[in-house]
């Protein structure tokens, strides 16, 4: 089902996003 | 860039996961501020702490300068907080106009303000409680917040 498939990709980037977010050093958003 | 109105609205959803006084909800007050800073106070409890807290008018009611006051207090204290606690200065390109948010309650500069103060609880000491609140938001929510984010982060644009 495309529909799913691109839900599951919009859920990746957000996941991967906000991983990314929690994996950085304190105190550095940039 | 962001639509600052549709972030006006996702970021609000955001906010309503803190802990705010229920006297401290309504489109009134957060022109006010005083949600935003009860926000701020449990973002980082030890810079916007009680007694910057209390220097916050608590009814303003339909006096727009005493708004325009607490929202200018708010701004300063933000900036102050990325400045020296964050180490990420902010761009003069995300700064509200707290005088057109004070006095017309303006979604678009209240979508900025907010966006600043996500800028602050994603990079906080309790970063980690705050991005996985957010993570458990409505998708379409997150990712709003996720381009906040990223606009936020990238440098000043000529």
């Amino acid at each position: 089902d495309p529909n799913m498939k691109a839900g599951a990709t919009s859920e990746g980037v957000l996941a991967n996003f906000f991983n990314s977010l929690l994996s950085k050093k304190t105190g550095s958003p940039g | 860039s962001v639509d600052k109105a549709k972030l006006c609205g996702s970021l609000l959803t955001w906010l309503q996961t803190f802990q705010v006084p229920p006297c401290c909800i309504s489109p009134q007050d957060l022109s006010s501020g005083l949600a935003i800073a009860h926000v701020l106070n449990q973002i980082d409890p030890t810079w916007f702490n009680e007694a910057w807290l209390q220097s916050i008018s608590e009814d303003p009611g339909p006096n727009w300068k005493l708004k325009v006051s607490n929202l200018e207090k708010i701004l300063r204290s933000l900036l102050e907080y990325s400045q020296d606690v964050l180490g990420h200065p902010v761009s003069e390109q995300h700064l509200p106009d707290v005088s057109l948010l004070g006095q017309f309650s303006d979604p678009s500069e209240l979508g900025k303000l907010l966006q600043l103060v996500l800028g602050c609880a994603i990079s906080c000491e309790k970063k980690q409680e705050h991005i996985q609140r957010i993570m458990t938001l409505e998708e379409s929510v997150q990712h709003v917040v996720m381009e906040a984010i990223q606009e936020l982060m990238t440098k000043d644009t000529p």
